[in-house]
């Protein structure tokens, strides 16, 4: 998921 | 949102404003690489295709934008702008970048968490973000006197590597299912290259003199 892997940071 | 992510994303950005600033306001890009800003104009475009699927917040759209915009202004400056590119020292940047790109992309082909075209991409340009500041730090030991606003720029950098390293040890902390082995790696290594950097950065602000790198 998205933010689980951190890709919710610039 | 922690304090340590937002501290670093302003730290990144106000790096972004000082070297407009020096560019703009000096008509000057002396001892800034175009390498590493040619590089992380490439980090940008590749990491933020995700502009086009998928939104996380406005915060986050909005600065992938600015950086995205910053990156390209600058390059532009230093390749294409009248006055600004004469100053461009183009015989201290040699430093070959390509072999960071292709050694990136190699990279990610072997390691990445799920072979698909975005995520290779998108691991693409952490493997290249944590090497893009090599070219700029080779200019630097090559410059001599290093002026105030270069030697502040690549501080300011090194400050948002160091954020986000604290970033991620409070999200881990806090946030359960929260891992990233690839990124905080690369995140090491990218932050340890500073390491020279603030060493002599430090030592020439506290004896109160110009910056210069050995």
């Amino acid at each position: 998921d998205y933010m689980e892997t951190g890709k919710d940071e610039l | 949102m922690n304090v340590f992510r937002l501290a670093g994303d302003l730290t990144h950005l106000l790096s972004l404003v000082v070297l407009l600033l020096k560019i703009v306001a000096t008509k000057s890009c002396r001892g800034v690489s175009a390498k590493t800003q040619e590089l992380y104009a490439i980090v940008f475009v590749t990491r933020y295709l995700d502009l086009l699927f998928s939104f996380v917040s406005l915060y986050n759209s909005v600065m992938k934008v600015v950086f995205l915009g910053s990156a390209f202004s600058i390059v532009y400056f230093m390749r294409y702008h009248k006055v600004v590119r004469h100053t461009y020292d183009r015989e201290l940047d040699t430093f070959r970048s390509s072999f960071l790109v292709a050694g990136s992309m190699v990279l990610a082909l072997l390691i990445n968490s799920k072979y698909t075209f975005f995520e290779v991409l998108w691991t693409f340009s952490i493997y290249l973000e944590a090497v893009a500041i090599l070219p700029q730090l080779v200019m630097l030991q090559r410059t001599g006197n290093i002026d105030n606003l270069t030697g502040n720029y690549v501080f300011l950098l090194g400050m948002y590597r160091g954020l986000y390293i604290l970033n991620w040890i409070y999200r881990y902390s806090t946030e359960r299912r929260y891992w990233q082995m690839i990124v905080w790696v690369s995140g090491i290594i990218q932050t340890a290259l500073y390491a020279d950097f603030f060493y002599y950065y430090l030592k020439c602000w506290n004896e109160n003199r110009t910056l210069v790198i050995p």
